[in-house]
């Protein structure tokens, strides 16, 4: 899988996702990642979501708008809602990946809870950053 | 704080020491590339979704990544890929499952949110729409890479799914 989230000058947000699934999958299988609200996720109000990962869990706990609710009806940072959302949450459902997010004032989030990731991000202002856990 | 950009290469339970071969320099090149694509379209102004698209197009075309060309592979050895775009601005979300023929389907997804009134379409329906709309199309096998089907044949034989980036049962969470 492969994504992007970004927030413009203008305080947009928007995220993109691409995948070709998981390998040896059952034909007709679809994950997360076209399924919005679970991998893809935006809204100006909150956020831009995008995840990776066992596509299922995320598609059950409804990751990318889970995280936005937490931020809209909770009050937490991005920070905070996308590490509860990944890190604390999605492993009960035996979920493992990670997600990339933005809000619409330039924050970035990124966690993860697999042993590999492949991550890049720069904000206004910043150096480019790519890394590989 | 002013515009940000954020992507991903995928998932995986693979060690990184285990990135032989020149795999993870060329990991790192890509998501270098498509980083600097997403940042111009930011830094001359660009839109947000504009810079999304214009990232994943780029890590789309690249085999290291499991998106588009160097596509993993279902059971039965084909392709079948999925893509979803989503604009901030009013919650507008477009999306496509199933394809096997759309070179760049996150482009398709774009089309899908842009000139239809629905959010998803999938297989034959998404095709169809995808030729009526212009889009490139390849023949499946463009997707297919050496390095996938050997993944397929190990997923194969330990009858298991498999992430972007392998499985290692012993390190699940890193």
């Amino acid at each position: 899988t492969v994504g992007a989230v970004a927030c413009d000058a203008d305080g947009h947000v928007a995220t993109a996702t691409s995948t070709g699934g998981m390998n040896n999958k059952r034909p007709g299988r679809v994950g997360d990642s076209p399924i919005i609200g679970a991998g893809t996720f935006a809204d100006d109000a909150t956020c831009a979501v995008g995840g990776t990962g066992h596509g299922e869990p995320f598609i059950r706990l409804g990751v990318g708008a889970r995280v936005a609710a937490l931020m809209e009806l909770a009050g937490l940072s991005l920070e905070e809602a996308a590490r509860r959302v990944i890190v604390d949450e999605l492993p009960k459902l035996g979920g493992q990946g990670g997600l990339i997010a933005v809000d619409r004032h330039g924050n970035v989030a990124l966690p993860f809870n697999t042993a590999g990731m492949f991550r890049g991000w720069v904000q206004q202002g910043g150096e480019p950053t790519v890394a590989i856990w | 704080m002013g515009w940000a950009l954020a992507i991903h290469g995928g998932a995986g339970l693979v060690r990184r020491d285990a990135l032989t071969g020149g795999r993870e320099e060329r990991c790192l090149a890509t998501l270098n590339a498509a980083l600097a694509v997403g940042r111009s379209v930011l830094e001359r102004g660009g839109s947000a979704l504009e810079a999304v698209q214009a990232a994943v197009v780029h890590l789309e075309d690249d085999p290291v990544f499991n998106a588009g060309r160097g596509s993993v592979l279902t059971a039965t050895g084909t392709v079948e890929m999925d893509a979803a775009i989503a604009d901030g601005r009013g919650r507008r979300a477009g999306a496509v499952a199933g394809i096997t023929t759309v070179r760049n389907a996150i482009l398709l997804a774009r089309e899908v949110m842009d000139h239809t009134p629905h959010v998803m379409l999938i297989g034959q329906g998404a095709e169809d729409f995808a030729r009526q709309r212009g889009l490139q199309t390849v023949d499946p096998a463009w997707f297919v890479v050496e390095e996938r089907i050997e993944q397929l044949e190990r997923a194969r034989a330990a009858d298991r799914f498999e992430l972007d980036h392998g499985s290692e049962d012993k390190d699940v969470y890193g």
